[in-house]
């Protein structure tokens, strides 16, 4: 199924 | 902060739907409404809801102020209204305390509760305005539906979306599943509807243990729109009344 990805990898902490 | 909500079913559902993502969260109140971002434990999903000031009546909040809520705890006091009851939300101005006042409709039964209030240093994340490749409408109850079979196939499944159609596909040990929906306009009843805009097709694999999740918020809105574009985190959102929201973030998979 491959590898989950995590959230903060695309969207940047503001 | 002073929220008056018709009837206490949304906010229960709302609460309903993400407590199990989210455990501890800000309510962030300011006069265009309530606000809440939150990422999961393991920082794979994110919740997003906005309830616009003009989902209450009235609504009046004087300065911005974070409502930092167990959602355990909330969950809790929320028993004690049922889904007529008209809610109302407030709160002082630094408050320790945030207060609930359910009415029955009938006006003989006032329940008061006060929830005590943590503070909550969360993170923020900026998410830009994004032009999906693929948006697919659907009725809320047929994504739950997909998504409960085939988490019973397989934990993963991968969504294609063409212009034919969108499918969910699952490959495990005993097998493989797919469904697909095509556009479809019912006439009769626009809750059905199954539509596809897309500017080129999207491929891609997702959790299905977080969008089993996500269905929790099934019963808000007879519709979900699922927003997709390669290599990004996938949008669910369950479109409310008055511009209100509640919005799933789920990162990909990615391959090996």
């Amino acid at each position: 199924g491959g590898r989950q990805a995590g959230i903060t990898n695309f969207y940047a902490r503001s | 902060l002073e929220a008056r909500l018709e009837a206490a079913d949304l906010f229960k559902k709302v609460v309903e739907a993400i407590k199990d993502l989210v455990q501890h969260c800000n309510f962030d109140c300011n006069d265009s409404g309530i606000a809440l971002q939150a990422m999961d434990n393991s920082h794979v999903a994110l919740v997003s809801m906005m309830l616009t000031a003009d989902t209450f009546t009235p609504f009046r909040c004087d300065r911005n102020i974070p409502l930092g809520i167990d959602l355990t705890s909330l969950t809790k006091v929320l028993r004690a209204a049922q889904s007529s009851d008209i809610l109302t939300i407030k709160s002082e101005d630094a408050p320790d305390v945030v207060n609930l006042v359910f009415e029955g409709k009938d006006q003989d039964r006032i329940s008061e509760y006060d929830l005590k209030l943590m503070d909550i240093d969360q993170e923020h994340l900026g998410i830009p305005d994004t032009e999906y490749a693929a948006t697919a409408s659907m009725p809320a109850a047929d994504f739950k539906r997909i998504c409960s079979d085939l988490l019973l196939i397989s934990e993963a499944v991968s969504i294609e979306c063409t212009k034919e159609g969108i499918t969910f596909k699952a490959e495990g040990d005993i097998g493989n599943g797919s469904v697909t929906l095509r556009q479809h306009s019912d006439l009769e009843n626009s809750d059905k509807n199954v539509d596809i805009s897309l500017t080129e097709p999207v491929a891609l694999s997702f959790s299905l243990k977080y969008l089993t999740g996500f269905c929790k918020a099934t019963g808000l809105s007879n519709q979900v729109r699922l927003c997709l574009s390669n290599d990004v985190p996938l949008m669910v959102e369950y479109a409310l009344a008055n511009n209100s929201y509640l919005r799933f973030y789920l990162a990909p998979k990615i391959g090996d």
